[in-house]
């Protein structure tokens, strides 16, 4: 499936939101496609979701579930 | 989990400015407190409420913007709640949410309640699923209980709960103060096993089932959460004997031992408890007839009948119970009038229905788990036919029983 770009802005904005991406302080404000792949899988594995670092259709909805407001802590390395 | 700091004390102050409006208030106020108790049952920490003036934690209620809060909430669905670590204090709840209590739809306040409590205590989102600490919300669950990670989480920071509480600190008690906790509350008990120390059709119709230290309602769909009873009845011990409503009056009273308290809904009449002193201890249950408008208290195989609004005679009493309902069991656990005009008694895992002429119906006693806790009976099979349709089929929130007018007048009963 095919993500379309407002889908893709909403899934950023969710993990820089939550604490999954973190705005570097220097550089160009978009971020690489690695950093995003590594902060859906950070994410997915935190959500006991198939960790692909891809936005799957599991992943959106997971997304868009009730949540507390408070960023979550998890990355590779909190993770692991 | 996560620790992302504590509290330099373990008895902690409380304030709630203002809740949720979807909830009645006392709803709303009972999931909280009980929020509260599924963190204090764990670790050594006390809570303790202050009406006015500052408190360590703070819970409120905002909409999309508040000029007391930098996080703004985001409407219906997302985020339903954030709150501040320690020693911060801050617990807060999106407005536009469906908050609610007992059902699976909306958002369990006292769920998310407990998370944010979890913040405001020190710990961090679990990634645990299944925890209360997991940042995403898991959903309605009627036997709620903390995940061992979340226990884990908070015994890391204040330690194991004691028997003892005491030693340390602090704190200013001139304020106006309600305490809670620090009784342990005791097991939770289990509605499938049948046994009940009370049971009451209520203010609106809603029944309560009481046993041990917990209270919960019973609907046609299914049970409600079970609280302690102190956090809907405040003052109120477990372990009842009795408890019975009054349509007439209005007011509930509970017997435990020698001793009888009132309530009106869930506030305490003022001088109680009082002491019982003209029928006996230890009452087996109590009823109110909506036929001759009496309340009928229970011990062993006698009855007084007693009437709220009048001096009683209590020198014929007690009489025999068989004397006026047949076929009932001496020493009831429980008993009650219902919403479909039949006298029910309780005892062990067995009930018995009455018709209006107070007897005993045929095919009784029947299973009161199975009956009345929607509980399915590993020994019975949907053929069995041991299915009470007044019960099961009846909707409970409609109360038809008659209103008379409050009269401030002390029942003869208590001293």
């Amino acid at each position: 499936r095919v993500v379309g770009p407002g889908e893709k802005e909403a899934a950023v904005d969710y993990l820089l939101q939550y604490g999954y991406l973190q705005r570097p302080l220097e550089g160009p404000d978009n971020f690489r496609p690695e950093d995003v792949t590594e902060a859906l899988r950070a994410f997915q594995e935190a959500s006991e979701l198939p960790v692909s670092g891809r936005l799957d259709d599991a992943t959106s909805a997971r997304m868009r579930q009730p949540r507390c407001g408070l960023e979550d802590p998890f990355n590779e390395k909190t993770l692991k | 989990y996560l620790l992302l700091g504590r509290w330099r004390k373990k008895h902690l102050t409380f304030r709630i400015v203002n809740l949720p409006s979807t909830l009645p208030s006392y709803t709303a106020r009972a999931a909280v407190l009980q929020a509260f108790q599924y963190w204090s049952s764990v670790a050594p920490l006390t809570f303790r409420e202050v009406k006015a003036g500052w408190a360590d934690i703070r819970l409120s209620s905002h909409g999309r913007h508040s000029p007391h809060c930098s996080s703004s909430f985001d409407g219906p669905g997302r985020v339903l709640a954030h709150a501040d670590i320690p020693e911060l204090g801050s617990v807060h709840f999106d407005e536009e949410e469906l908050w609610t209590e007992g059902t699976y739809r909306g958002v369990n306040l006292r769920i998310i309640a407990a998370h944010e409590l979890g913040h405001a205590l020190g710990l961090g989102h679990s990634r645990y699923t299944q925890a209360l600490m997991a940042p995403v919300y898991a959903g309605y669950r009627p036997y709620f209980k903390l995940h061992p990670d979340d226990v884990a989480g908070i015994q890391a920071l204040y330690g194991k709960k004691s028997p003892e509480i005491g030693e340390e600190e602090e704190e200013d008690t001139t304020l106006p103060t309600t305490t809670l906790v620090p009784t342990e509350p005791g097991p939770m008990p289990d509605p499938c096993s049948g046994d009940l120390d009370a049971v009451m059709l209520g203010p609106r119709g809603k029944t309560y089932a009481f046993k041990g230290n917990y209270v919960w309602t019973v609907t046609a769909s299914g049970l409600g959460p079970l609280f302690q009873v102190s956090a809907l009845w405040e003052g109120l011990p477990g372990n009842l004997d009795a408890a019975v409503y009054s349509p007439r009056t209005q007011w509930i009273h509970f017997f435990k031992g020698d001793k009888v308290w009132r309530y009106t809904n869930f506030k305490m009449s003022p001088g109680f408890p009082k002491k019982l002193n003209r029928v006996g201890p230890n009452l087996d249950a109590a009823l109110y007839w909506p036929i001759n408008k009496k309340v009928f208290l229970f011990k062993g195989s006698g009855y007084w009948q007693w009437d709220e609004l009048a001096t009683t005679d209590f020198s014929h009493y007690p009489k025999p119970t068989k004397g006026l309902f047949t076929g009932v069991p001496d020493q009831p656990s429980a008993a009650m009038s219902w919403l479909d005009g039949r006298v029910y008694f309780f005892k062990g895992k067995q009930y018995w229905r009455l018709n209006q002429q107070l007897q005993a119906e045929k095919g009784f006693p029947r299973d009161t788990a199975h009956n009345w806790m929607h509980c399915r009976s590993p020994n019975t099979t949907a053929s069995d036919g041991d299915t009470d349709s007044s019960v099961t089929g009846t909707t409970l929130n409609s109360d038809g029983s008659p209103r008379d007018t409050i009269l401030d007048v002390v029942p003869s009963v208590t001293d």
